[in-house]
């Protein structure tokens, strides 16, 4: 009877189950709630080391969905979405007994109790023998979240172990079988951009990089883009990877690069930082004696502050500051406004499809390196500026025209949040 | 902690002796096939609530075999020889081995390798709690009747 109430209980939070091959959506709300149960601690590992585990294991169903897990050691039992214990033998008042040493090490129930046979020899991430707990339970929380066993090698859904390769990730058809049950990673970005850094080959010549960054409040993506997807172990915060700048987000990052100068600038407020990307901080004092931050009037007179976002355009050697729908260019060389700013956002970047324009408030203004092309990012939704080429192939394209708008999610994949008290693990 | 009842513990290793039945002959297989959905998927949602001691528990072993017994007739022992063979063959589709169809050393290595508890079939939700109406499961029996005689057809 107790059985059956809880599960009345926890179905009214859970959606019926309709089993298809390629698994069913769990839980109808994106943040869940997850418990290691006091009377269900492993003998092998200390409790802080199956915590931490276990809150490693959900961190990458949420780096990869749109789910977000927190560890609640508080709420009724009946308010945990997902309890996990370990047990021997008949264990935890399950119906199925666990069968020793070897053969079956873990098993989920769709209602979201997850136990792991404490006769099997677990052990803690890249430690060669025994069996990894991580890979286990990111295995059985596929399960609960609603995942079945997926026969392809380099699944995570497999459902016979496999030796833990030294670095155990999600590929990316795991990624999108979770994804078509929860949909993928929506959300606005600060700020994105390509970070230029020079770099001595072991040959001592001077090469030129990149990277690109996705920023949010405060915290930060590297994308891969030849892998189409967000570094491992993304999101981290701001202040980890970027040090000096406002620690809860920018409003805009600006590469100047010309013959004559080279300055990467964040913004935020009224304020601006130069960042010293030799020694990865923000300058305190500039090599021309400048204090920062400093104020943007200050830097940049003409430009309001603060700004929805910025970036420069080597083809003009302008900087195109963003505020609601006017767009204003600055002549880096001449150190004020152009001539006729600022104007209208559709006069600068006019619409190729008439209806299919942001019209102001953008988001971020991103130049690419990888696709050699102007993005304009607003909400979830993204615009490509008409480049030369494209006016080449067409030449009644407008100067500067948008295209018409794509999904943020469809072109850069898996730029996931993950629950802030999972953020520094 | 691992329970013991020596002063010096020397007991745990002991109790923690009690090692998974190894599989190691049709019997046994026949077992795993069977607990994992292979021969006749698995309602997992139900094996949650049903009271103890069901099809999962550590009677598993009477159970199936007073079920291999009830199969004296040379009609039933041979369906479940077939039953047998084609649900050998799709574990070993499904674990990338030769499908052979016999419970050869590579099946017998892939079945004894740690693995998750889930049955790797389980039962879509029953016909009945989807659709009230008696003759859709009827619908539905017929259905698997059909199937199974098909099978009969490939057995005569």
């Amino acid at each position: 009877r107790k059985k059956e109430h809880l599960a009345s209980l926890i179905s009214k939070s859970r959606r019926k189950r309709d089993l298809t091959p390629t698994g069913h959506m769990a839980f109808s709300k994106k943040v869940l709630n997850w418990r290691l149960i006091g009377e269900g601690y492993s003998s092998q590992l200390t409790i802080e080391d199956q915590r931490y585990i276990f809150r490693l294991a959900f961190r990458m169903w949420s780096e990869v969905s749109p789910l977000e897990f927190v560890e609640d050691t508080h709420a009724p039992l009946e308010d945990v979405d997902i309890r996990l214990g370990f047990g021997t033998g008949r264990h935890l008042g399950c119906n199925q007994k666990f069968d020793g040493t070897g053969q079956e090490f873990a098993h989920a129930w769709f209602l979201g109790d997850i136990h792991f046979d404490d006769d099997e020899h677990f052990t803690t991430p890249n430690v060669g023998s025994g069996i990894s707990l991580l890979k286990v339970a990111v295995h059985e929380i596929g399960h609960v979240l609603g995942l079945p066993h997926i026969y392809r090698p380099g699944s995570i859904m497999q459902p016979s172990y496999l030796p833990q390769e030294s670095t155990f990730e999600m590929d990316w058809m795991d990624r999108k079988a979770i994804q078509q049950l929860y949909g993928g990673c929506k959300g606005r970005f600060n700020t994105v951009f390509d970070w230029i850094r020079k770099e001595k080959t072991p040959y001592g010549e001077v090469v030129i990089r990149f990277n690109t960054y996705f920023m949010r409040d405060g915290w930060y993506w590297l994308y891969e883009n030849r892998n189409n997807r967000t570094r491992y172990g993304d999101p981290v915060p701001l202040q980890t990877g970027w040090h000096g700048i406002p620690m809860d987000g920018v409003d805009a990052h600006v590469h100047v690069w010309s013959r004559k100068r080279d300055a990467v600038y964040f913004f935020r407020g009224t304020q601006f930082w130069r960042y010293d990307s030799e020694n990865d901080q923000v300058f305190g004092q500039d090599s021309e004696g400048h204090q920062y931050p400093r104020l943007i009037s200050e830097g940049f007179p003409g430009v309001p502050s603060p700004i929805d976002t910025a970036f420069y355009d080597r083809r003009d050697s302008h900087i195109y500051f963003f505020k609601n729908n006017l767009v204003y260019a600055f002549s880096v060389e001449a150190n004020n406004l152009a001539r006729g700013f600022p104007k209208n956002i559709r006069d600068v970047f006019p619409p190729v499809v008439n209806t299919d324009h942001p019209d102001g408030n953008i988001d971020a203004a991103y130049f690419s390196y990888t696709h050699n092309a102007i993005f304009l990012l607003k909400g979830i939704r993204f615009w490509q500026v008409v480049g030369s080429r494209d006016r080449w192939r067409r030449p009644f394209l407008p100067r500067n025209g948008l295209l018409p708008h794509k999904e943020v999610d469809q072109h850069w994949f898996d730029i996931c949040n993950v629950h802030p008290t999972a953020l520094k693990l | 902690e691992k329970l013991f009842h020596n002063r010096d513990h020397s007991d745990t290793q002991t109790l923690n002796s009690h090692r998974a039945q190894a599989i190691t002959d049709k019997y046994t297989a026949e077992l795993f096939l069977s607990r994992y959905g292979f021969i006749k998927p698995v309602n997992w949602e139900e094996v949650q609530f049903e009271e103890s001691d069901t099809s999962f528990s550590g009677d598993f072993l009477n159970d199936l075999q007073a079920t291999i017994q009830e199969g004296t007739s040379g009609y039933n022992r041979q369906n479940e020889n077939q039953a047998f063979i084609s649900a050998l063959k799709e574990f070993q589709r499904v674990s990338g081995l030769p499908v052979t169809g016999v419970f050869d050393e590579a099946t017998k290595l892939a079945m004894n390798k740690p693995r998750c508890g889930v049955p790797d079939k389980e039962t879509l939700l029953k016909i009945t709690s989807l659709n009230s109406s008696h003759d859709s499961r009827l619908g539905s029996q017929m259905g698997n009747f059909s199937e199974n005689a098909h099978q009969s057809e490939a057995v005569r």
